[in-house]
């Protein structure tokens, strides 16, 4: 049996898409990859992020997001709400609780069987590793995804610089390492064990910093020919990107 | 032009 009971409900409506949830005694993982296979998503909700956790056996639980979404509109932000699901499920309980005003409402949603590749991925050693506010991430590919579909991203000692040149001209955002110490989550840190020249779709990073509201920061993981890594940390948990890169012909 | 390279050719399925 799962149950798992969020405090607030606005936390599990932020997390929207269609897929497996795979649920351990550690908390609820979600892996999905688009149709082109280009950008993988990766979320990890862990046992701490609930007001109170249970699972007595891993459960998968295919949950059609679109019929999730519905649900979820049914209840308040600040509602509780507990997902409960049987050992061997065909479908889980939703309830939200108002417990100021003693109101319950439950919903059962059926569950799919979704057939899904989950891949490896192995810890990899990275080239750069940039650490900067969500926001600024996500007013820079905001910006430049009007000037073109790619953006370059060039790590260089002490400096990132994301470019982007299409038709109408180019522009480019220098990036530099900076240290707030009243907020540590306006700093900008940027290791770097080698210089790094990486492309991507603009369109895919679109989807990446729809992550931004769940954190203050993303850390970015680069390295030659290899797919980036793109992390926004949860209190309890994560919500990574994988990305593939563009290479030249 | 950039060729968009897919995940799959890193990743292995498990």
């Amino acid at each position: 049996m799962l149950e798992a009971k969020f405090d607030e409900a606005s936390l599990f409506k932020k997390v929207i898409q269609l897929c497996n949830f795979n649920c351990t005694e550690h908390g609820i993982t979600v892996q999905a990859v688009d149709d082109s296979r280009v950008l993988l998503v990766s979320l990890l909700v862990g046992e701490d992020a609930f007001s109170s956790y249970r699972c007595d056996r891993n459960i998968t639980l295919g949950v059609d997001l679109a019929s999730l979404a519905k649900v979820l509109k049914c209840g308040n932000n600040s509602d509780s709400l507990t997902l409960i699901a049987e050992d061997t499920p065909d479908s889980v309980l939703v309830v939200f609780e108002d417990t100021e005003k003693d109101r319950i409402s439950e919903y059962s949603l059926k569950l799919m069987d979704i057939e899904s590749d989950f891949l490896n991925i192995d810890d990899m050693d990275y080239d750069s590793v940039i650490t900067q506010p969500a926001t600024d991430f996500q007013k820079i590919c905001r910006d430049l995804s009007q000037l073109s579909d790619s953006l370059n991203v060039l790590v260089t000692k002490d400096t990132v610089k994301f470019v982007a040149t299409g038709d109408i001209g180019s522009g480019s955002v220098i990036v530099k390492p900076f240290t707030d110490l009243d907020k540590s989550e306006n700093s900008v840190r940027v290791e770097l064990n080698k210089a790094v020249n990486l492309t991507f779709g603009l369109k895919y990073l679109l989807d990446i910093i729809k992550g931004t509201s769940l954190s203050q920061s993303i850390t970015i993981k680069l390295a030659d020919k290899t797919p980036a890594l793109f992390e926004f940390k949860l209190s309890s948990g994560y919500l990574r990107f994988y990305l593939a890169p563009k290479f030249d012909e | 032009g950039k060729q968009q390279t897919s995940l799959m050719s890193f990743f292995g399925k498990k």
